[in-house]
């Protein structure tokens, strides 16, 4: 008889389980029928079944979005964690995508599965990639804008952890400004 | 109780193996 170790055969459990979605801009459609719920998963090794399987977020056509978000939590402003929530928003220049749209997704990816912020984990909702013309954007969604702590802690691990110079200032806006936002750009509440 | 932590390195290396 043989003995076979548990490592090859048992999967490694998440702490939470994902959901991923696919958005895809047909003007023709509500902005809620062109959400596409992709799959969901709660173990790494699923993980990265599902993300071997999926377009590099590069491939994708202007319009597109992913989304990551803990099961149970829609990838809208409207869900309940997310009505009081904000975003830490990465804005990428056109000459970004080749060089960096892709690492930084992943990265992003990894740290939400990873949990990678510790305790304030919980604060986090999801992630979302933009792919759009004029620049694509990733953002990391927390549920309270009013959670300082948590917030810039999760701030300043994930700007790490992308390798964003110090220099370099990203900011964290509450989806209600953003939602009401008259010009461009919302006002950040932290940077 | 405890978090289920991963790191960078660990998940990475998780994508190659079989």
């Amino acid at each position: 008889q043989k003995v076979v170790s548990p490592e090859s055969y048992i999967k490694h459990p998440l702490q939470n389980k994902w959901a991923l979605w696919f958005f895809k801009n047909d003007k023709s459609k509500t902005w809620q029928a062109n959400l596409r719920l992709i799959s969901k998963f709660d173990t790494v090794e699923d993980f990265w079944a599902l993300y071997n399987h999926i377009q590099l977020s590069s491939n994708l056509m202007s319009g597109c979005d992913y989304s990551l978000f803990k099961d149970g939590i829609e990838p809208m402003w409207e869900d309940e964690q997310n009505r009081r929530g904000g975003r830490w928003l990465i804005t990428l220049s056109k000459q970004q995508r080749k060089a960096d749209l892709d690492r930084f997704w992943l990265e992003t990816l990894l740290c939400l599965v990873g949990e990678a912020f510790d305790d304030h984990s919980d604060d986090v909702c999801g992630a979302v990639i933009n792919i759009r013309a004029k620049g694509d954007k990733i953002a990391i969604w927390t549920t309270d804008y009013e959670n300082k702590e948590a917030i810039t802690h999760i701030g300043r691990v994930y700007k790490e952890r992308l390798g964003v110079p110090p220099k370099v200032i990203i900011g964290y806006q509450s989806h209600a400004d953003t939602a009401t936002k008259s010009g461009s750009t919302t006002k950040n509440k932290f940077v | 109780g405890t978090r289920i932590i991963y790191d960078r390195k660990f998940l990475l290396e998780c994508r190659s193996s079989p």
